[in-house]
This record gives structure tokens, C-alpha cells and sequence, in this order.
């Protein structure tokens, strides 16, 4: 038995014609932050200080859809979620963050410092700035990219998976069909 | 959506996964992520993130299936794991990473393509987007 870590940056239908313009900074970036992973365990890291540390780095990477990536609401706006767990089964959860940098180091604080297992919206936004955990405002985490993504998806007039490319449907007034969480749209 | 899960040689195991949602999604709608045993999960023998299309995730309790058919079958993780995302989820809807207190390592998906890495202390690693990779 060895140490072992794996990470991803999402699923969906990552079209095969993905030019390398876009595929090289994805690969680069899992490359990086596995690096990190690896050398935070080789530094005898326990598990969950390692998963916190290389999600955070790829909430950081605008690339994925996460933190600084993270794709809109149909409103135009960015609501993150987070959860950690390790193998004694203490976990933390967060939804609906508007400003945090890093939901995942919410996430861990709300199983440490709280009895809870999950704190969603409001509340969670108001324990972020308790904790003192770094906020910045709303409209950072709006890319031009996104913004993008969001316009095909509502002339789409679906939800989208990482990566769903947005199939032309003209219908009106239908809830949009769910497909997943799209990235590159 | 990103996500790690780690494993010590001494068998301890975290999971983490964060996410913005799905594009275009309603507000207020909540995924997989933060819902354990659905996009998170970790118990004593294996940590599991998953990523995809968060409502299949949830009615599929993808993690913590992943965890129960190695608690109750005793299967290997690679086989419950290939379980979950081939027979117990949609197709074109889920992918996993997963690792087990023994050390072992898996990465399955069943959509077109997930952006994926992982690394063993015996030498393996891998980086990679689709089946091929």
C-alpha cells in the first residue's frame, strides 16, 4: 500500500475537435496541480490538507468551472458550491457562494468550526466573513468567457454539462432541458 | 466542476470537489457537489468526487454507491466504480475519481470526455481528456 491521488476537472462532451489553443492550458494546469498533490504527499500531508490545497488551485484556474472559473445562473450571476469529506467521515458543505475565493476552504471550516454539516446562501456568506476567509466582489468571478456561455446556452435553451457543445433548439417557453454543467458551451 | 481525492500510505483518505453549477442554471438550484454520498463522498474505505450533470449524480447516490458495493460486495474499487458510471447511471452523464485505502486508483466516466490526472507512489500516472488519452 502506497499514498495515491487522483483529480479532474470536470465531465461532460468534451468535443474531440477541441483545438490545442484550448486543450493545452487544461492539460497543463491538471499537470501542475497534480504536481502539487504529489509533493504535498511525499511531504507526508494528511489527505484532506492535500485535496484542499489542489482543489483551491483549481478553483483558482480560470479554466475549470469552479472559483474564478465558475460558469452563471440564468440570472447572470455565479453561485459556487463546495464539500469536503475525509475517511472518518467528518465532512463540510457550502451553496450558494456569491464572493468567496476558495468554497472549498469554506467547506472544511464549516466541519471544523461549526456542528453542522452544510451552510448554504446567506448564512454561508455571513460565516465566510466571520471566519475572516478571503471575499472579493460579486462581479470578479464574471468572465467574458462565461458571459459567453451563458448567451449560447439561453439561445439553446438548455442547461449545460462541462463541455456540452449547445445543440440549436428553438423552443419557446420550455423550462430549459437540464444537460449538465457546460464549460466550453 | 473539479475535485481530488488523496490517499497516505498509512490508508488515511479525503475527497474534496468544488463547482459554479451548470450554465444557465436556475437560481438557487443545488447539484451534487455539496451533497454527501451524491458528488462527495469518503468513509474508511475509499474517497470518491464526482462531475457531470448533477441531477443524475444525486438519484444515482453515485459516491456513496462507489463506497457500499465495496462495503457489502466486496468488490475492488476499479470494479464498483465501473459499476456505478456503467450500469447504475445515465449514459453521457457522470465521470469519478476514486482512490482506496489500499492505494488503488480509478478514473471512469461515461461521457465523451473528462479532464482528469492521478499519480501512485509506485510510479503510475496519468493525465488525460478522453478514453484514448
Amino acid at each position: 500500500m502506497g499514498w495515491a491521488i487522483a483529480l479532474h476537472g470536470g465531465a461532460g462532451d468534451i468535443p474531440l475537435s477541441l483545438p490545442p489553443e484550448r486543450r493545452q492550458p487544461r492539460e497543463a494546469a491538471l499537470r501542475h496541480c497534480l504536481q502539487i498533490g504529489v509533493e504535498a504527499l511525499k511531504a507526508n500531508k494528511p489527505p484532506l490538507d492535500v485535496v484542499e490545497l489542489v482543489v483551491r488551485e483549481l478553483e483558482n484556474i480560470p479554466v475549470f468551472n469552479a472559483g474564478k472559473g465558475s460558469v452563471l445562473t440564468s440570472s447572470g450571476t455565479v453561485e459556487m458550491e463546495a464539500c469536503i469529506m475525509d475517511g472518518t467521515k467528518r465532512c463540510g458543505a457550502v451553496s450558494g457562494l456569491t464572493t468567496v475565493v476558495n468554497p472549498i476552504s469554506l467547506a472544511r471550516l464549516v466541519m471544523e468550526n461549526t456542528p453542522h454539516i452544510y451552510l448554504a446562501f446567506d448564512g454561508a456568506e455571513a460565516f465566510a466573513r466571520e471566519q475572516g476567509v478571503e471575499c472579493v466582489d460579486a462581479n470578479s468571478f464574471i468572465t467574458a468567457e462565461n458571459v459567453e456561455r451563458l448567451k449560447q446556452a439561453k439561445e439553446a435553451n438548455r442547461v449545460q454539462i462541462d463541455y456540452t457543445q449547445p445543440i440549436k433548439k428553438y423552443v419557446k417557453e420550455e423550462t430549459p432541458e437540464a444537460d449538465g454543467d457546460s464549460q466550453l458551451g | 466542476t473539479v475535485g481530488c481525492v488523496a490517499v497516505d500510505d498509512l490508508g488515511n483518505l479525503a475527497s474534496a470537489t468544488s463547482t459554479g453549477g451548470l450554465v444557465n442554471k436556475m437560481v438557487g438550484r443545488i447539484g451534487d457537489t455539496p451533497i454527501i454520498g451524491a458528488g462527495t463522498y469518503a468513509n474508511n474505505l475509499c474517497a470518491v468526487s464526482a462531475t457531470g450533470k448533477g441531477e443524475a449524480i444525486i438519484r444515482s447516490t453515485a459516491a456513496r454507491d462507489v463506497a457500499a458495493f465495496m462495503e457489502y460486495k466486496g468488490v475492488s474499487l476499479k470494479d464498483a466504480a465501473a459499476f456505478v458510471v456503467e450500469e447504475s447511471t445515465p449514459k453521457g452523464n457522470v465521470g469519478l475519481v476514486a482512490v482506496s485505502a489500499k492505494g488503488d486508483v480509478t478514473m471512469p466516466f461515461n461521457t465523451t470526455g473528462m479532464f482528469r490526472a492521478c499519480a501512485t507512489e509506485d510510479g503510475y500516472w496519468e493525465i488525460g481528456i478522453w478514453p484514448s488519452d
